[in-house]
């Protein structure tokens, strides 16, 4: 899975 | 983005409001525990270090820098403001907050989404991040009389990880391959401290007095 999908909250 | 995430930013970003309000307009720190501030100094710091590394998007980047410059700027007026730091508690604030960073680095290096440095250190800052109200919480409990901004700012701190637990459902129902175990655990610890002072705030609000915790 990609990383700015997995991290896209704050 | 959702709904509940949207919320959840926007209840984030007034609580930091009404905290920097407090502190510019009234030019006081009274109630505050600098202990938590430093707290989420240390997690904003930790968590987006990203910010170097990855685009999200321009809402991702610039909530990334309000909480990042909101927190560092708060601790700052705390520490050094010659007229706001003298209204800080210091003989109330008393809780030892660097003995909670040790075990979520501990907990961090064990359970992560990957080992790498960053990982590592996006589980930290959510470890901590679950725990960082603590100080908050204890100093509140001894103050007397809490000012109606500083009980607004533990409020508006509690609905925010509401909703980013409201969020992580419906993302949960929504999106295929939506599971952030780390994320989900320990918001949903973070969430349930807040949930006696809840319970005391709207007591004292269906009550209409002035909020007074139990000692």
């Amino acid at each position: 899975r990609d990383y700015d999908e997995f991290h896209d909250e704050l | 983005m959702n709904i509940f995430r949207l919320a959840g930013d926007m209840t984030h970003l007034f609580s930091v409001l009404v905290l920097l309000l407090k502190i510019h307009t009234i030019k006081s720190c009274a109630g505050i525990s600098l202990k938590t501030q430093e707290l989420y100094a240390i997690v904003f710091t930790t968590r987006y270090l990203d910010l170097f590394t990855t685009y999200i998007s321009l809402y991702n980047t610039i909530m990334k820098l309000i909480f990042l410059g909101s927190s560092i700027s708060i601790v700052w007026y705390m520490r050094h403001h010659k007229v706001v730091r003298r209204s800080y508690d210091k003989d109330q604030d008393t809780f030892r907050h660097y003995l909670l960073m040790l075990p979520c680095l501990l907990l961090a290096l064990l359970i992560n989404e990957k080992f790498t440095f960053l990982e590592v250190m996006w589980a930290f800052s959510l470890y901590l991040e679950a725990v960082a109200i603590l100080p908050q919480l204890v100093l509140l409990q001894r103050t007397r009389n809490i000012d109606n901004l500083t009980g607004q700012y533990v409020l508006l701190l509690g609905a925010y990880r509401a909703l980013y637990v409201l969020n992580w459902i419906y993302r949960y129902f929504t999106e295929e391959n939506y599971v952030h175990w780390i994320t989900w655990v320990s918001g949903i610890v973070q969430t349930l401290l807040y949930a006696d002072f809840f319970y005391y705030y709207f007591q004292s609000w269906k009550n209409n007095v002035k909020l007074q915790l139990p000692a």
